[in-house]
C-alpha cells in the first residue's frame, strides 16, 4: 500500500493531505507549527510535530520510507530547497513540490522533483482567461489552441438539437456535457435539445469559440 | 472597453493581473507594498501604492469605475472583508475575491462576491487525486462522479484504432486527445491508433476509469 508524505501545512498542504486521507491513503504529515499540526492530527494516520530539516525527525516520523512526498514550503525558499535536496538524496522515488517562483521551481526541477506545482498562477492565469471572454464560465487548456470551454449556450442555438447544430462539423467543437439546473448530461446523444439556460462544456480551439459566440 | 481592477499582488493577484494585462485588457493594479508595485508596473495599464481601506485612495485609482475587481488579500482577513464590501457598496457589478479560509469564503459570498476562489485547495484536490489513481496523469472534475482524465494509453489498448478499442460502447468513455511526444491529436478520428507511450485525455465516469485500468 501507498505511503504518502506530506511536508508543510499550509493551504496548500494541508488540503493535499487532507484529500489523500479521506480516500483512505495513507499519510504522514509534518510540520514545525503546533497548531497545523493539531488541525491535521484527526484526519491522517501520523502527524508529527517536526522541523524538516532535522533528517533524524524526517526519519523518525517515518517520511524517509514514503513513496510520495509533497513538499509544500512556501515563505521560507531555502527551507523548501534543502528538504527538498534532502528527500532526494534519501531516495525518495516521487517528490513533488510547490514553488513560489519561478526560479524557486527552476531549482526545485534541477534537483529532480517530479512535480512543480504553482498553485497560484494557475488559478490565476485561469480565472483571467475566462474573465476575458464572455460567456465563458471556465477555461482549462490543455493543448497549445485548444481548451475545454464552459460557456452558456449561444442564443442561436437555443432549442436546437445537436445534430442540428452541428457543432462538430461546423465549427470542430466536441460537446462533452449539458449542465442543465443542478444535472449534468455527460457525452449527450445527438437527439438531445440545447435549452435556454443550459451550460454547455465544449471542446475546441479558441477560433472556433470566438466564431461560434 | 472592460476595464478591470485587482487588489492585492500577492502570487495570485499578481498573474491575474499579468495575464489580463498581456490579453491586452485594462488593469488598475493597487497594493500598499512598494515592491509589488513596482514589480507590476510595466506589465499593467496603471498600478497604484495604496492601502485599498482608503476609499480616497481607490477613488483617485480609478478601481471604482472598474466592471469587475479581483481581490486577493491573503493573510489580513479583516482587510479583505472589509475592502470587498467597500468595492460592493460602490456598486462595482462583478468582485471575485479569493479566500483563505471556508469560513473567509462564506462572508464574502453572502457580502454578494460574484465568485469566490480557493487557489491552493482546487490545485491540492487535483493533485491528490492524480496521485491517488496510478496512471493518471491529472484529473479534472466537472460533474458529480466525472472527470476529464489524462492517462497513459493502457497497455491492452496499444496498437488499436479507436474504433476497435469500441471505448465509448464498452466504458462510456469519450477520447477527447491524443498526447503524443509534442503534438497533439484533439477530436481524433476512429481510424487513430493508439501507440506506446501515448497520453490519453478521456471524459468518463471514474468507475469507468477503474474498469479501464
Ligand atoms: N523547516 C520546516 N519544517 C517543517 N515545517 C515547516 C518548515 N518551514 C516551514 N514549515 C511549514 O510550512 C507550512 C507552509 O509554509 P507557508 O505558510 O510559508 O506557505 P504558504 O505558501 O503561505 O502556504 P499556502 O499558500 O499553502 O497556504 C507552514 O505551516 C510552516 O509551519
Ligand atoms: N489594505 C491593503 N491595501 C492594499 N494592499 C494590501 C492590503 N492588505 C494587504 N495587501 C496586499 O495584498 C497582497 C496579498 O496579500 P498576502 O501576501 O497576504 O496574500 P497571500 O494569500 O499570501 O498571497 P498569494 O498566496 O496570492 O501569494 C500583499 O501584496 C499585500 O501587500
Amino acid at each position: 500500500k501507498k505511503v504518502f508524505g506530506v511536508i508543510g501545512l499550509g493551504k496548500f498542504g494541508f488540503y493535499v493531505a487532507k484529500t489523500l486521507a479521506e480516500a483512505g491513503a495513507e499519510v504522514i504529515a509534518i510540520d514545525k507549527d503546533e497548531d497545523k499540526i493539531r488541525k491535521i492530527s484527526d484526519l491522517v494516520t501520523h502527524a508529527y510535530l517536526a522541523d524538516a530539516l532535522e533528517e533524524q525527525s524526517l526519519e523518525e516520523a517515518g517520511i524517509l520510507s514514503a513513496d510520495t512526498v509533497v513538499i509544500s514550503i512556501g515563505e521560507n525558499i531555502e527551507a523548501s530547497i534543502l528538504v527538498t535536496m534532502l528527500l532526494i538524496g534519501r531516495g525518495i522515488k516521487e517528490v513533488i513540490a510547490k514553488a513560489v517562483s519561478p526560479l524557486h521551481g527552476e531549482v526545485l526541477k534541477r534537483l529532480g522533483v517530479a512535480r512543480v506545482v504553482y498553485p497560484e498562477k494557475e488559478i490565476a492565469t485561469r480565472l483571467a482567461r475566462s474573465l476575458l471572454v464572455t460567456g465563458v464560465l471556465e477555461e482549462i487548456p490543455f493543448a497549445p489552441g485548444h481548451s475545454i470551454f464552459e460557456i452558456k449556450a449561444p442564443i442561436n442555438l437555443i432549442n436546437r438539437t445537436l445534430k442540428e447544430a452541428d457543432l462538430r462539423r461546423r465549427y470542430g467543437i466536441n460537446v462533452l456535457a449539458i449542465k442543465r439546473g443542478n444535472k449534468v448530461i455527460v457525452n449527450p446523444s445527438a437527439e438531445e435539445k440545447i435549452l435556454k439556460g443550459d451550460v454547455l462544456l465544449i471542446l475546441g480551439s479558441e477560433e472556433s469559440l470566438l466564431t461560434l459566440s
